[in-house]
């Protein structure tokens, strides 16, 4: 809990301004400490590159995306933490030596369709599920 | 290090890939697709009919929600200069398909069959690759009719599609009717038919999978050369070649296994 003293600053703030000071502290924190905050970062899958553009007839690849970074305090909302993950990373502090921090991996999965001939040069159109990184947090 | 993960990151977005690691991506990929091994088809005609059309399927349903199935863009997808000839009445079973899968006509030439009663074309699809753990929620038998010059506009045929039944010990192979409708000469693109049950039954029973029959009669009742109405073959243009298209809907969950 913040100290008395600080408290009463604060009031005198609304609630968002303490939200974005809390975030900028945070980065300043993380620059100071180097590190990364969960997030989603661009990977592109390219079929193509693969070799695969004569079997694979759409797509050429796609943005498949993947989740890194640190999950630490403050778990800000825009790292769509989970109740859990606060929880994981108290008892973290606690017993850091047993404990690990919290995961930063996918929230949301998005679905692509891929286009392809198969063996006997039929046509297969199919729905893959969970291809796509949508959004990133911590569990 | 920050400045270290940046380039770590940043190398690890650009670098090419090892042959080997490129072979293991594939291989991972492969296997996120859930397919064993990568396909090699034979052809490479991504210009025939059924590529065409199920990339025109791929082209409409892209832009949909990706968490729905497929909805079905019900209108001709060919369209041509005619009116649309066929479609399927009922088209909500469609949508909600998880696959969908044209399959090529295995019957090496067009036998324009003249046997002492009547003149038919036989077709003949491979179901036994079908994806696992899908089931057909309908199938379609698609063939292209072209204008015919040489005939009076307001002359029309008679088209059938049967299945071919199995053999008996006493007595031959026998049909049994799917579809029938009547068409006019003047008229031009794709007819529809649908062969949901008996693409089930072949799935069920792939022994008894022996292939469709087309049969064209004019307004006597005599059969006609399918040629002669206009109905293309194997011999016609590459994008106008008939198929088979099945919608599937995947009946169990698929949990990849943990490596």
């Amino acid at each position: 809990s913040a100290p008395g003293k600080q408290r009463n600053q604060n009031r005198s703030k609304s609630p968002k301004t303490q939200e974005a000071l809390r975030v900028s502290s945070f980065a300043e924190n993380s620059s100071a400490d180097q590190r990364q905050a969960c997030k989603k970062h661009e990977l592109y899958v390219s079929f193509r590159d693969l070799g695969w553009q004569d079997w694979i007839i759409a797509p050429e690849g796609y943005a498949a995306y993947y989740c890194e970074g640190e999950c630490a305090f403050p778990l800000n909302s825009y790292m769509n933490a989970t109740n859990h993950a606060i929880v994981q990373t108290l008892v973290h502090f606690i017993n850091p030596e047993t404990v690990p921090k919290p995961c930063c991996a996918p929230t949301q999965l998005h679905a692509i369709s891929v286009l392809y001939f198969d063996d006997s040069s039929n046509v297969i159109l199919k729905k893959y599920r969970n291809m796509v990184v949508r959004a990133c947090g911590c569990h | 290090n920050f400045s270290m993960d940046s380039e770590v990151h940043s190398s690890f977005i650009h670098r090419r890939l090892r042959s080997q690691e490129r072979r293991e991506m594939q291989r991972e990929i492969l296997s996120i697709l859930g397919l064993p091994h990568r396909p090699r088809p034979h052809l490479h005609g991504k210009h025939n009919s059924a590529p065409m059309f199920m990339l025109d399927l791929y082209n409409a349903i892209s832009n949909e929600d990706e968490d729905e199935g497929f909805s079905y863009p019900y209108k001709p997808i060919f369209t041509t200069q005619g009116p649309p000839l066929a479609t399927l009445q009922d088209n909500n079973f469609l949508s909600g398909a998880d696959t969908v899968m044209s399959f090529v006509n295995l019957v090496e030439h067009d036998k324009e069959f003249q046997s002492v009663q009547r003149h038919h074309r036989e077709f003949r699809f491979d179901l036994s690759r079908i994806p696992e753990g899908e089931a057909v929620t309908a199938a379609e038998f698609r063939i292209y009719k072209d204008f015919i010059h040489e005939r009076f506009e307001n002359e029309t045929f008679q088209i059938s599609i049967y299945q071919v039944l199995p053999e008996h010990s006493d007595r031959d192979s026998q049909l049994f009717l799917l579809d029938s409708r009547v068409i006019w000469a003047a008229e031009e693109g794709w007819l529809v038919f649908d062969i949901t049950a008996t693409s089930n039954h072949w799935v069920l029973n792939p022994m008894h999978n022996l292939g469709l029959q087309l049969v064209l009669e004019n307004v006597d009742g005599q059969s006609i050369n399918p040629k002669i109405g206009g109905l293309i073959g194997r011999h016609g243009p590459q994008n106008k070649q008939p198929f088979m298209v099945a919608f599937f809907k995947a009946t169990e969950l698929h949990i990849r296994s943990i490596r």
